[in-house]
């Protein structure tokens, strides 16, 4: 464990827990993309598959858990909860995430490190994981306003993702035979997807404006 | 080793 890694699981768990804050306490999931949530809770399920049989540490189990929870309990109140429910702008989440996962499991399929199910589930979800964000940016740019947790939700997850290619970086520096060429091109794309929205969220902030994403 | 192929990361 490095300070980049811990650093990026705060940020993540941070962010997780700002949405779910949000949703709890206003009670509402306006201009939180379901499909999005929909997608990390499966990039959790496909992940940590190997939750009950490789232990690692009391660390990697507890967050691993703490993950799952948040994500399947955002997708049950944007879906069930009955007042959450009515704030999910339906008409406008309408990227189709479907033509995500499929791509994903058949690039998952040819390009892993192991042709073993639980490599292929786990390569799956570093891939899906890299393009989950994609029908949040869609709805944001629709809807164009942007409120304050949402824009602080999407900042904190592009964080964890950047904290964690320095993490990448310093353990290909400090170990040897730590190579994972597929972890970090996915990293780095996913990376990549939210640098338009960092730079719009850095400029409303340094100019102290109402964060508004170009149509 | 096993532990590498363990992904220790979350």
């Amino acid at each position: 464990m490095n300070i980049f890694r811990l650093a990026g699981d705060m940020t993540h768990l941070f962010s997780v827990l700002v949405l779910l804050l949000k949703i709890h306490t206003i009670k509402s999931c306006a201009g939180i993309s379901l499909k999005t949530q929909e997608l990390y809770a499966l990039v959790f399920a496909t992940r940590y598959l190997d939750i009950f049989t490789d232990y690692i540490s009391l660390y990697n189990t507890c967050m691993k858990l703490i993950f799952l929870g948040s994500s399947f309990s955002i997708v049950w109140y944007i879906r069930r909860h009955k007042i959450v429910r009515r704030s999910y702008d339906k008409e406008q989440d309408t990227f189709r995430h479907h033509f995500l996962i499929l791509p994903c499991i058949i690039l998952a399929l040819l390009i892993n490190e192991k042709f073993t199910v639980k490599e292929v589930m786990w390569t799956f979800s570093l891939y899906l994981e890299a393009v989950a964000i994609l029908p949040q940016l869609v709805l944001l740019q629709r809807t164009r306003n942007i409120d304050n947790l949402t824009g602080q939700y999407i900042f904190l997850l592009g964080a964890y993702r950047s904290l964690y290619i320095l993490n990448w970086i310093y353990r290909y520096f400090t170990e040897q035979h730590y190579v994972h060429w597929i972890t970090w091109i996915s990293g780095l794309v996913q990376t990549l997807l939210y640098a338009d929205f960092f730079y719009y969220y850095f400029h409303s902030w340094k100019n102290n404006e109402k964060l508004q994403l170009p149509a | 080793d096993a532990k590498t192929e363990n992904h220790d990361e979350l």
